[in-house]
Protein backbone atom coordinates (compact mmCIF):
# COMPACT_ATOMS: atom_id res chain seq x y z
CA UNK A 1 0.00 0.00 0.00
CA UNK A 2 1.61 3.24 -0.89
CA UNK A 3 0.14 7.05 0.61
CA UNK A 4 1.76 10.08 -0.22
CA UNK A 5 0.55 13.23 0.97
CA UNK A 6 0.84 16.85 -0.95
CA UNK A 7 3.86 15.56 -2.45
CA UNK A 8 6.27 17.66 -4.06
CA UNK A 9 9.59 17.70 -6.37
CA UNK A 10 10.69 20.47 -7.73
CA UNK A 11 14.20 21.43 -9.65
CA UNK A 12 15.79 24.85 -9.44
CA UNK A 13 17.58 25.44 -13.30
CA UNK A 14 18.62 28.70 -13.14
CA UNK A 15 16.63 31.04 -12.11
CA UNK A 16 13.27 29.14 -12.66
CA UNK A 17 11.84 26.81 -11.04
CA UNK A 18 10.21 23.60 -12.06
CA UNK A 19 7.47 21.65 -10.26
CA UNK A 20 7.82 18.85 -11.55
CA UNK A 21 5.46 17.00 -9.18
CA UNK A 22 2.54 19.57 -7.01
CA UNK A 23 0.19 18.87 -4.60
CA UNK A 24 0.18 14.88 -5.46
CA UNK A 25 -1.94 13.17 -3.05
CA UNK A 26 -2.26 9.64 -3.91
CA UNK A 27 -3.69 6.79 -2.21
CA UNK A 28 -2.95 2.48 -3.80
CA UNK A 29 -4.07 -0.05 -1.63
CA UNK A 30 -2.75 -3.57 -1.45
CA UNK A 31 -3.11 -6.00 -4.59
CA UNK A 32 -3.99 -2.86 -6.74
CA UNK A 33 -2.70 -2.68 -10.68
CA UNK A 34 -2.70 0.89 -11.25
CA UNK A 35 -1.27 2.73 -14.79
CA UNK A 36 -0.11 6.66 -14.50
CA UNK A 37 -0.59 7.91 -17.86
CA UNK A 38 0.03 11.42 -18.99
CA UNK A 39 2.12 13.27 -21.35
CA UNK A 40 6.22 13.73 -21.48
CA UNK A 41 7.30 15.54 -18.76
CA UNK A 42 4.37 15.01 -17.03
CA UNK A 43 5.82 13.92 -13.79
CA UNK A 44 5.58 10.17 -14.24
CA UNK A 45 8.66 8.85 -13.30
CA UNK A 46 8.94 11.64 -10.95
CA UNK A 47 6.43 10.37 -9.46
CA UNK A 48 7.57 6.67 -9.37
CA UNK A 49 10.76 7.68 -8.14
CA UNK A 50 9.60 9.38 -4.80
CA UNK A 51 7.13 6.18 -4.20
CA UNK A 52 10.13 3.95 -4.61
CA UNK A 53 12.64 6.30 -2.39
CA UNK A 54 14.80 7.04 -4.86
CA UNK A 55 14.08 10.29 -5.08
CA UNK A 56 13.44 12.60 -2.32
CA UNK A 57 10.57 14.88 -2.28
CA UNK A 58 11.01 18.97 -1.58
CA UNK A 59 7.51 18.93 0.03
CA UNK A 60 4.70 16.88 1.22
CA UNK A 61 5.44 12.77 2.38
CA UNK A 62 5.79 9.50 1.06
CA UNK A 63 4.70 6.30 2.51
CA UNK A 64 4.93 2.57 1.50
CA UNK A 65 3.55 -0.09 3.88
CA UNK A 66 2.75 2.07 6.76
CA UNK A 67 5.97 3.44 6.39
CA UNK A 68 7.17 6.92 6.17
CA UNK A 69 9.79 7.52 3.74
CA UNK A 70 11.05 10.72 4.75
CA UNK A 71 11.48 9.11 8.43
CA UNK A 72 13.96 6.53 7.54
CA UNK A 73 17.96 7.29 7.26
CA UNK A 74 20.05 6.00 3.86
CA UNK A 75 20.55 2.46 5.23
CA UNK A 76 17.02 1.31 6.47
CA UNK A 77 16.00 2.99 2.89
CA UNK A 78 17.75 0.69 1.04
CA UNK A 79 16.89 -1.96 3.03
CA UNK A 80 12.94 -1.40 2.29
CA UNK A 81 13.76 -1.25 -1.46
CA UNK A 82 15.80 -4.69 -1.14
CA UNK A 83 13.17 -6.20 0.65
CA UNK A 84 9.17 -4.85 -0.60
CA UNK A 85 10.24 -2.20 -3.88
CA UNK A 86 11.15 -3.77 -7.26
CA UNK A 87 11.90 -1.28 -9.99
CA UNK A 88 11.61 -1.39 -13.41
CA UNK A 89 13.67 1.68 -14.84
CA UNK A 90 12.64 3.40 -18.22
CA UNK A 91 16.21 3.34 -19.16
CA UNK A 92 16.81 -0.42 -18.20
CA UNK A 93 19.67 0.52 -15.80
CA UNK A 94 21.16 -2.89 -16.22
CA UNK A 95 24.99 -3.93 -15.26
CA UNK A 96 26.96 -4.21 -18.48
CA UNK A 97 29.24 -6.71 -16.93
CA UNK A 98 27.05 -9.28 -15.96
CA UNK A 99 25.30 -12.04 -18.28
CA UNK A 100 21.20 -11.27 -18.46
CA UNK A 101 21.16 -14.34 -15.77
CA UNK A 102 23.47 -12.69 -13.36
CA UNK A 103 21.38 -9.33 -13.55
CA UNK A 104 18.40 -11.44 -12.77
CA UNK A 105 20.05 -13.04 -9.93
CA UNK A 106 21.47 -9.88 -8.23
CA UNK A 107 19.00 -8.89 -6.24
CA UNK A 108 18.28 -11.93 -4.15
CA UNK A 109 22.26 -12.61 -4.02
CA UNK A 110 21.87 -9.30 -1.81
CA UNK A 111 18.63 -10.49 -0.23
CA UNK A 112 21.13 -13.54 1.00
CA UNK A 113 18.90 -15.85 -1.52
CA UNK A 114 21.14 -19.10 -1.88
CA UNK A 115 23.03 -19.92 -5.30
CA UNK A 116 20.98 -22.73 -6.43
CA UNK A 117 17.80 -21.06 -6.10
CA UNK A 118 18.72 -17.78 -7.36
CA UNK A 119 19.45 -19.45 -10.59
CA UNK A 120 16.14 -21.86 -10.53
CA UNK A 121 14.41 -18.96 -10.28
CA UNK A 122 16.38 -16.62 -12.23
CA UNK A 123 16.23 -18.90 -15.31
CA UNK A 124 12.25 -19.02 -14.67
CA UNK A 125 11.53 -15.93 -15.02
CA UNK A 126 13.48 -15.10 -18.15
CA UNK A 127 11.54 -18.07 -19.46
CA UNK A 128 8.53 -16.89 -19.12
CA UNK A 129 9.32 -13.53 -20.55
CA UNK A 130 10.27 -15.66 -23.50
CA UNK A 131 14.16 -14.59 -23.19
CA UNK A 132 15.43 -18.15 -21.50
CA UNK A 133 18.08 -18.78 -23.93
CA UNK A 134 19.13 -15.73 -23.59
CA UNK A 135 20.49 -15.96 -20.42
CA UNK A 136 24.48 -16.05 -20.57
CA UNK A 137 24.25 -13.03 -22.95
CA UNK A 138 25.45 -9.05 -21.73
CA UNK A 139 22.95 -6.66 -22.49
CA UNK A 140 25.03 -5.15 -24.99
CA UNK A 141 24.70 -8.31 -26.56
CA UNK A 142 21.18 -8.12 -26.54
CA UNK A 143 18.15 -6.18 -28.73
CA UNK A 144 16.19 -3.55 -27.10
CA UNK A 145 13.47 -5.63 -26.23
CA UNK A 146 15.79 -8.03 -25.09
CA UNK A 147 16.30 -5.92 -22.69
CA UNK A 148 13.92 -4.23 -21.41
CA UNK A 149 12.52 -7.82 -20.48
CA UNK A 150 15.81 -8.38 -18.16
CA UNK A 151 14.94 -5.40 -16.49
CA UNK A 152 11.00 -6.54 -15.74
CA UNK A 153 12.58 -10.03 -14.63
CA UNK A 154 15.22 -8.68 -12.78
CA UNK A 155 12.47 -6.12 -10.48
CA UNK A 156 9.84 -9.09 -10.29
CA UNK A 157 12.22 -12.34 -9.15
CA UNK A 158 12.61 -10.83 -5.88
CA UNK A 159 8.89 -11.22 -5.34
CA UNK A 160 8.46 -7.35 -4.28
CA UNK A 161 5.20 -6.68 -2.64
CA UNK A 162 5.16 -3.35 -4.31
CA UNK A 163 6.39 -3.20 -8.68
CA UNK A 164 7.27 0.51 -9.92
CA UNK A 165 7.54 0.03 -13.35
CA UNK A 166 8.28 2.80 -15.77
CA UNK A 167 7.26 1.99 -19.64
CA UNK A 168 8.22 -1.60 -19.13
CA UNK A 169 6.84 -2.05 -22.68
CA UNK A 170 8.30 0.93 -24.49
CA UNK A 171 10.52 -0.99 -26.89
CA UNK A 172 8.09 -4.30 -26.93
CA UNK A 173 5.87 -5.85 -29.79
CA UNK A 174 2.35 -6.48 -28.95
CA UNK A 175 3.50 -9.81 -28.83
CA UNK A 176 5.83 -9.37 -26.38
CA UNK A 177 3.75 -6.87 -24.40
CA UNK A 178 0.70 -9.03 -24.47
CA UNK A 179 3.26 -11.99 -22.35
CA UNK A 180 4.46 -9.22 -20.15
CA UNK A 181 0.69 -8.20 -19.03
CA UNK A 182 -0.44 -11.43 -18.84
CA UNK A 183 2.25 -12.36 -16.41
CA UNK A 184 2.47 -9.36 -14.29
CA UNK A 185 -1.89 -10.31 -14.28
CA UNK A 186 -0.72 -13.68 -12.85
CA UNK A 187 1.63 -12.23 -10.48
CA UNK A 188 -0.90 -9.47 -9.18
CA UNK A 189 -3.49 -12.18 -8.98
CA UNK A 190 -1.56 -15.00 -7.00
CA UNK A 191 0.73 -13.16 -5.12
CA UNK A 192 -1.34 -10.35 -4.57
CA UNK A 193 1.66 -7.97 -5.96
CA UNK A 194 0.92 -4.35 -6.09
CA UNK A 195 1.82 -2.95 -9.60
CA UNK A 196 2.45 0.89 -9.91
CA UNK A 197 3.29 1.75 -13.99
CA UNK A 198 3.91 4.96 -15.95
CA UNK A 199 3.25 4.55 -19.25
CA UNK A 200 1.76 5.35 -22.99
CA UNK A 201 1.03 2.21 -23.85
CA UNK A 202 -3.00 1.70 -24.36
CA UNK A 203 -2.47 -1.99 -23.92
CA UNK A 204 -0.37 -1.59 -20.35
CA UNK A 205 -3.73 1.08 -19.39
CA UNK A 206 -6.50 -1.60 -20.81
CA UNK A 207 -4.67 -4.10 -18.37
CA UNK A 208 -4.49 -2.00 -15.44
CA UNK A 209 -7.57 -1.73 -13.18
CA UNK A 210 -7.33 1.82 -12.29
CA UNK A 211 -5.85 4.90 -14.17
CA UNK A 212 -4.54 8.21 -12.96
CA UNK A 213 -3.93 10.86 -15.26
CA UNK A 214 -1.08 13.53 -14.83
CA UNK A 215 -0.91 16.70 -16.15
CA UNK A 216 2.13 19.39 -15.41
CA UNK A 217 2.98 17.40 -12.20
CA UNK A 218 -0.54 17.10 -10.58
CA UNK A 219 -3.18 14.53 -11.06
CA UNK A 220 -6.21 15.87 -13.14
CA UNK A 221 -8.06 12.32 -12.88
CA UNK A 222 -8.47 9.00 -11.23
CA UNK A 223 -10.71 6.46 -12.85
CA UNK A 224 -11.17 2.83 -12.34
CA UNK A 225 -12.15 0.39 -15.11
CA UNK A 226 -15.67 -0.24 -15.76
CA UNK A 227 -16.12 3.87 -14.64
CA UNK A 228 -16.64 6.08 -17.67
CA UNK B 1 19.02 5.45 -51.92
CA UNK B 2 20.12 2.35 -50.12
CA UNK B 3 21.11 -1.02 -51.52
CA UNK B 4 21.73 -4.06 -49.65
CA UNK B 5 22.62 -7.45 -51.52
CA UNK B 6 22.67 -10.63 -49.67
CA UNK B 7 23.10 -8.76 -46.53
CA UNK B 8 24.15 -10.74 -43.61
CA UNK B 9 25.14 -10.23 -40.13
CA UNK B 10 25.85 -13.12 -37.64
CA UNK B 11 27.14 -12.87 -33.92
CA UNK B 12 29.44 -16.02 -32.00
CA UNK B 13 27.64 -17.02 -28.75
CA UNK B 14 30.06 -19.57 -27.17
CA UNK B 15 29.73 -22.58 -29.62
CA UNK B 16 26.56 -21.05 -31.14
CA UNK B 17 25.79 -18.71 -34.37
CA UNK B 18 23.07 -16.24 -34.38
CA UNK B 19 22.23 -15.05 -37.35
CA UNK B 20 21.00 -11.83 -36.50
CA UNK B 21 20.31 -10.99 -40.35
CA UNK B 22 20.03 -13.39 -43.15
CA UNK B 23 20.43 -12.85 -47.31
CA UNK B 24 18.60 -9.05 -46.90
CA UNK B 25 18.34 -7.92 -50.23
CA UNK B 26 16.77 -4.55 -49.98
CA UNK B 27 16.41 -1.15 -51.97
CA UNK B 28 15.33 2.38 -51.12
CA UNK B 29 14.73 5.21 -53.29
CA UNK B 30 15.39 8.56 -52.44
CA UNK B 31 12.98 10.38 -50.88
CA UNK B 32 11.00 7.02 -49.36
CA UNK B 33 9.55 7.04 -45.85
CA UNK B 34 9.87 3.27 -44.57
CA UNK B 35 9.12 1.39 -42.19
CA UNK B 36 11.03 -1.50 -40.58
CA UNK B 37 8.28 -3.92 -38.32
CA UNK B 38 8.96 -7.12 -36.78
CA UNK B 39 8.96 -8.91 -33.18
CA UNK B 40 11.69 -7.37 -30.58
CA UNK B 41 14.88 -9.44 -31.64
CA UNK B 42 14.11 -9.16 -35.37
CA UNK B 43 17.04 -7.56 -36.54
CA UNK B 44 15.43 -4.24 -36.94
CA UNK B 45 18.48 -2.37 -35.28
CA UNK B 46 21.29 -4.47 -36.79
CA UNK B 47 19.79 -3.92 -40.15
CA UNK B 48 19.75 -0.13 -39.22
CA UNK B 49 23.62 -0.02 -38.39
CA UNK B 50 24.36 -2.00 -40.68
CA UNK B 51 22.74 0.35 -43.52
CA UNK B 52 24.21 3.37 -41.76
CA UNK B 53 27.70 2.08 -41.12
CA UNK B 54 27.66 1.43 -37.76
CA UNK B 55 28.13 -1.87 -38.04
CA UNK B 56 30.22 -4.68 -40.59
CA UNK B 57 27.66 -7.04 -42.34
CA UNK B 58 29.50 -10.51 -41.72
CA UNK B 59 28.31 -11.44 -45.69
CA UNK B 60 26.75 -9.24 -48.43
CA UNK B 61 26.96 -5.53 -49.01
CA UNK B 62 25.10 -2.09 -48.32
CA UNK B 63 25.56 0.77 -50.88
CA UNK B 64 24.59 4.09 -49.64
CA UNK B 65 24.00 6.63 -52.38
CA UNK B 66 25.85 4.35 -55.12
CA UNK B 67 28.71 4.06 -52.43
CA UNK B 68 29.86 0.68 -51.51
CA UNK B 69 30.39 0.55 -47.43
CA UNK B 70 32.32 -2.25 -47.50
CA UNK B 71 35.00 -0.22 -49.81
CA UNK B 72 35.34 2.87 -47.74
CA UNK B 73 38.16 2.92 -45.43
CA UNK B 74 37.00 4.11 -41.59
CA UNK B 75 37.62 7.88 -42.36
CA UNK B 76 35.81 7.96 -45.29
CA UNK B 77 32.88 6.13 -43.83
CA UNK B 78 33.03 8.89 -40.99
CA UNK B 79 33.16 11.08 -43.42
CA UNK B 80 29.72 9.80 -45.31
CA UNK B 81 28.30 8.90 -41.94
CA UNK B 82 28.78 13.00 -40.93
CA UNK B 83 27.67 14.21 -44.48
CA UNK B 84 24.75 12.23 -44.99
CA UNK B 85 23.17 10.03 -42.55
CA UNK B 86 20.97 10.53 -39.68
CA UNK B 87 20.74 8.27 -36.47
CA UNK B 88 18.48 8.45 -33.49
CA UNK B 89 19.36 5.86 -31.34
CA UNK B 90 17.17 3.28 -29.59
CA UNK B 91 19.00 4.41 -26.41
CA UNK B 92 19.49 8.05 -27.49
CA UNK B 93 23.31 8.09 -26.90
CA UNK B 94 23.01 11.61 -26.04
CA UNK B 95 26.03 13.03 -24.73
CA UNK B 96 25.60 13.61 -20.60
CA UNK B 97 28.06 16.57 -20.21
CA UNK B 98 26.58 18.94 -22.97
CA UNK B 99 22.84 20.62 -22.79
CA UNK B 100 20.09 19.56 -25.03
CA UNK B 101 20.78 22.25 -26.81
CA UNK B 102 24.93 21.36 -27.46
CA UNK B 103 24.48 17.81 -28.22
CA UNK B 104 21.85 18.99 -31.19
CA UNK B 105 24.55 21.59 -32.85
CA UNK B 106 27.50 18.91 -32.06
CA UNK B 107 27.02 17.63 -35.11
CA UNK B 108 27.04 20.83 -37.40
CA UNK B 109 30.22 21.79 -35.22
CA UNK B 110 32.04 19.10 -36.63
CA UNK B 111 30.49 19.84 -40.28
CA UNK B 112 32.34 23.57 -40.15
CA UNK B 113 28.87 25.23 -39.64
CA UNK B 114 29.44 28.51 -37.90
CA UNK B 115 28.18 29.39 -34.35
CA UNK B 116 25.48 31.99 -35.07
CA UNK B 117 23.93 29.29 -37.77
CA UNK B 118 24.34 26.29 -35.61
CA UNK B 119 22.83 28.36 -32.36
CA UNK B 120 19.73 29.48 -35.12
CA UNK B 121 18.80 26.02 -36.50
CA UNK B 122 19.46 23.64 -33.08
CA UNK B 123 17.00 26.30 -31.03
CA UNK B 124 14.24 26.20 -34.27
CA UNK B 125 14.43 22.36 -34.31
CA UNK B 126 14.22 21.76 -30.29
CA UNK B 127 11.54 24.18 -30.71
CA UNK B 128 9.69 21.88 -33.62
CA UNK B 129 9.65 19.05 -31.46
CA UNK B 130 8.38 21.28 -28.59
CA UNK B 131 11.46 21.28 -26.33
CA UNK B 132 12.49 24.63 -27.23
CA UNK B 133 12.47 25.53 -23.30
CA UNK B 134 15.17 22.58 -22.35
CA UNK B 135 17.49 23.82 -24.35
CA UNK B 136 20.18 24.22 -21.48
CA UNK B 137 19.45 21.14 -19.50
CA UNK B 138 21.59 18.10 -19.54
CA UNK B 139 20.27 14.71 -20.63
CA UNK B 140 19.68 13.63 -16.61
CA UNK B 141 17.54 16.70 -16.26
CA UNK B 142 15.35 15.42 -19.21
CA UNK B 143 12.03 13.01 -18.94
CA UNK B 144 12.73 10.07 -21.13
CA UNK B 145 10.26 11.35 -24.11
CA UNK B 146 12.51 14.43 -23.62
CA UNK B 147 15.83 13.17 -24.25
CA UNK B 148 14.14 11.08 -26.72
CA UNK B 149 13.08 14.31 -29.16
CA UNK B 150 16.96 15.45 -28.52
CA UNK B 151 18.56 12.95 -29.71
CA UNK B 152 15.45 12.96 -32.87
CA UNK B 153 16.47 16.85 -33.36
CA UNK B 154 20.18 15.91 -33.39
CA UNK B 155 19.93 13.40 -36.21
CA UNK B 156 17.29 15.94 -38.35
CA UNK B 157 19.31 19.19 -37.63
CA UNK B 158 22.53 18.74 -40.30
CA UNK B 159 20.03 17.93 -42.75
CA UNK B 160 21.57 14.24 -44.20
CA UNK B 161 20.15 12.96 -47.18
CA UNK B 162 18.92 9.57 -44.94
CA UNK B 163 17.70 9.65 -41.83
CA UNK B 164 18.01 6.23 -39.87
CA UNK B 165 15.36 6.36 -36.46
CA UNK B 166 15.28 3.50 -34.25
CA UNK B 167 12.02 3.51 -32.62
CA UNK B 168 12.27 6.79 -32.61
CA UNK B 169 8.34 7.17 -30.90
CA UNK B 170 8.91 4.51 -28.28
CA UNK B 171 9.23 6.77 -25.21
CA UNK B 172 6.82 9.64 -26.59
CA UNK B 173 2.77 10.16 -25.81
CA UNK B 174 0.44 10.22 -28.65
CA UNK B 175 0.75 13.92 -29.04
CA UNK B 176 4.45 14.26 -28.90
CA UNK B 177 4.32 11.26 -31.85
CA UNK B 178 2.07 13.13 -34.11
CA UNK B 179 3.86 15.87 -33.84
CA UNK B 180 7.30 14.43 -34.43
CA UNK B 181 5.62 12.77 -37.35
CA UNK B 182 4.45 15.39 -38.67
CA UNK B 183 7.55 17.26 -38.61
CA UNK B 184 9.31 13.79 -40.40
CA UNK B 185 6.76 14.12 -43.06
CA UNK B 186 7.31 17.86 -43.75
CA UNK B 187 11.32 17.57 -44.26
CA UNK B 188 10.47 14.53 -46.42
CA UNK B 189 8.14 16.43 -48.64
CA UNK B 190 10.02 20.02 -48.27
CA UNK B 191 13.99 18.74 -48.75
CA UNK B 192 13.85 14.78 -50.28
CA UNK B 193 14.88 13.42 -47.00
CA UNK B 194 14.80 9.08 -47.50
CA UNK B 195 13.75 7.94 -44.25
CA UNK B 196 13.68 4.48 -42.48
CA UNK B 197 12.23 4.31 -38.94
CA UNK B 198 12.94 1.30 -37.23
CA UNK B 199 9.39 0.76 -35.00
CA UNK B 200 6.78 -1.01 -32.50
CA UNK B 201 4.66 1.81 -32.69
CA UNK B 202 1.45 1.58 -35.39
CA UNK B 203 1.30 5.37 -35.19
CA UNK B 204 4.23 5.51 -37.10
CA UNK B 205 4.01 3.05 -39.02
CA UNK B 206 0.63 4.25 -40.46
CA UNK B 207 2.58 7.42 -41.51
CA UNK B 208 5.51 5.72 -43.63
CA UNK B 209 4.90 4.91 -47.33
CA UNK B 210 5.92 1.30 -47.40
CA UNK B 211 5.91 -1.30 -44.49
CA UNK B 212 9.06 -4.13 -44.62
CA UNK B 213 8.20 -6.78 -41.79
CA UNK B 214 11.30 -8.75 -40.89
CA UNK B 215 11.06 -12.05 -38.66
CA UNK B 216 13.79 -13.55 -37.22
CA UNK B 217 16.41 -11.50 -39.45
CA UNK B 218 14.76 -12.12 -42.66
CA UNK B 219 12.34 -10.31 -45.17
CA UNK B 220 8.81 -11.48 -44.95
CA UNK B 221 6.76 -9.05 -46.66
CA UNK B 222 7.18 -5.90 -48.22
CA UNK B 223 4.55 -3.91 -48.97
CA UNK B 224 2.97 -0.09 -50.25
CA UNK B 225 0.53 1.63 -48.28
CA UNK B 226 -2.36 1.46 -50.26
CA UNK B 227 -1.48 -2.09 -51.29
CA UNK B 228 -3.40 -4.74 -48.93
N1 LIG C 1 26.55 -8.88 -29.69
C1 LIG C 1 25.57 -9.78 -29.91
N2 LIG C 1 25.81 -11.10 -29.69
C2 LIG C 1 24.86 -12.00 -29.92
N3 LIG C 1 23.63 -11.72 -30.36
C3 LIG C 1 23.33 -10.43 -30.59
C4 LIG C 1 24.26 -9.38 -30.37
N4 LIG C 1 23.68 -8.21 -30.66
C5 LIG C 1 22.42 -8.49 -31.05
N5 LIG C 1 22.19 -9.83 -31.00
C6 LIG C 1 20.97 -10.53 -31.36
O1 LIG C 1 20.60 -10.20 -32.69
C7 LIG C 1 19.17 -10.24 -32.82
C8 LIG C 1 18.68 -8.97 -33.50
O2 LIG C 1 18.88 -7.88 -32.64
P1 LIG C 1 18.28 -6.44 -32.97
O3 LIG C 1 18.80 -5.52 -31.91
O4 LIG C 1 18.57 -6.07 -34.38
O5 LIG C 1 16.72 -6.69 -32.82
P2 LIG C 1 15.52 -5.65 -32.91
O6 LIG C 1 14.62 -6.09 -34.00
O7 LIG C 1 16.06 -4.25 -32.99
O8 LIG C 1 14.77 -5.86 -31.52
P3 LIG C 1 14.02 -4.81 -30.55
O9 LIG C 1 12.68 -4.58 -31.19
O10 LIG C 1 13.93 -5.58 -29.28
O11 LIG C 1 14.85 -3.57 -30.46
C9 LIG C 1 18.60 -10.41 -31.41
O12 LIG C 1 18.13 -11.73 -31.25
C10 LIG C 1 19.78 -10.13 -30.51
O13 LIG C 1 19.75 -10.88 -29.31
N1 LIG D 1 17.13 17.37 -12.81
C1 LIG D 1 16.09 18.05 -13.35
N2 LIG D 1 16.15 19.41 -13.45
C2 LIG D 1 15.13 20.09 -13.99
N3 LIG D 1 13.99 19.54 -14.44
C3 LIG D 1 13.87 18.20 -14.38
C4 LIG D 1 14.92 17.38 -13.84
N4 LIG D 1 14.53 16.09 -13.93
C5 LIG D 1 13.30 16.08 -14.48
N5 LIG D 1 12.91 17.36 -14.76
C6 LIG D 1 11.64 17.77 -15.36
O1 LIG D 1 10.56 17.27 -14.56
C7 LIG D 1 9.44 17.02 -15.42
C8 LIG D 1 8.88 15.64 -15.15
O2 LIG D 1 9.81 14.68 -15.57
P1 LIG D 1 9.44 13.13 -15.61
O3 LIG D 1 10.69 12.41 -16.00
O4 LIG D 1 8.79 12.73 -14.34
O5 LIG D 1 8.35 13.06 -16.79
P2 LIG D 1 7.62 11.80 -17.42
O6 LIG D 1 6.17 11.98 -17.23
O7 LIG D 1 8.24 10.53 -16.90
O8 LIG D 1 7.97 11.95 -18.96
P3 LIG D 1 8.25 10.84 -20.12
O9 LIG D 1 6.91 10.33 -20.50
O10 LIG D 1 8.88 11.69 -21.18
O11 LIG D 1 9.17 9.81 -19.57
C9 LIG D 1 9.93 17.19 -16.87
O12 LIG D 1 9.43 18.40 -17.41
C10 LIG D 1 11.44 17.20 -16.74
O13 LIG D 1 12.05 18.02 -17.72
MG1 LIG E 1 9.41 9.07 -17.76
MG1 LIG F 1 16.07 -2.65 -31.68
Amino acid sequence: IVQTAKLGRSYRDGSNTIEALCDVDLTVRSGEFVSLAGPSGSGKSTLLNCIGGLDQPSSGSVSVGGVNLGDLNSSDLADLRLSRIGFVFQAFNLIPVLSALENVEFIMQLQGIHAEERHTRAEAMLEALGIGELATRRPGELSGGQQQRVAVARAIVSRPLLLLADEPSANLDSAATADLLNLLQQINTEQGMTIITATHDPAVMAFSRRRIQLKDGKIVSDTQAGDQ
